[in-house]
C-alpha cells in the first residue's frame, strides 16, 4: 500500500528530525 | 509528568525554528536549519510536509506539538 509506505516515510524523516533537535539541544551547553 | 514534558519540549524545540517568535514556522524558516541540523533540504521540506496536516504553507504550534507528541510517546 504506497499510502502506508508514504506514512511510515514520514513518521522515520520526523523521528530524524525530532532526534537531530534533540541532541542539538543536549548537545549544547 | 509525561504530558508536560512532551509540552515542554514542544515548545523548545518550536522556538528553535521560529527564532523570531512569530508564532508560526514557515517553509523557509524549516529549510535554515539546514546548516544546524544534519538534515538534507529534502528531508527538511519532507518535515514541513509531514507536519503541515492541514497544508496551507505554515506550521502553528498546535500543528507542530501534535506531530512532535507522536514522536515522544513512541519513544517513551
Amino acid at each position: 500500500d504506497p499510502n502506508m509506505k508514504a506514512g511510515a516515510t514520514s513518521e522515520g524523516v520526523l523521528a530524524n528530525f525530532f532526534n537531530s533537535l534533540l541532541s542539538k539541544k543536549t548537545g549544547s551547553p | 509528568p509525561a504530558q508536560r514534558a512532551m509540552l515542554t519540549k514542544a515548545q523548545e524545540f518550536f522556538q528553535t525554528c521560529d527564532p523570531e517568535g512569530k508564532g508560526f514556522i514557515a517553509r523557509r524558516d524549516m529549510q535554515r536549519l539546514h546548516s544546524e541540523l544534519p538534515l538534507s533540504l529534502r528531508d527538511l521540506e519532507d518535515v514541513f510536509d509531514a507536519l503541515d496536516t492541514d497544508g496551507n504553507g505554515l506550521l502553528t504550534p498546535a500543528e507542530f506539538t501534535s506531530g512532535f507528541s507522536h514522536f515522544f510517546y513512541s519513544q517513551v
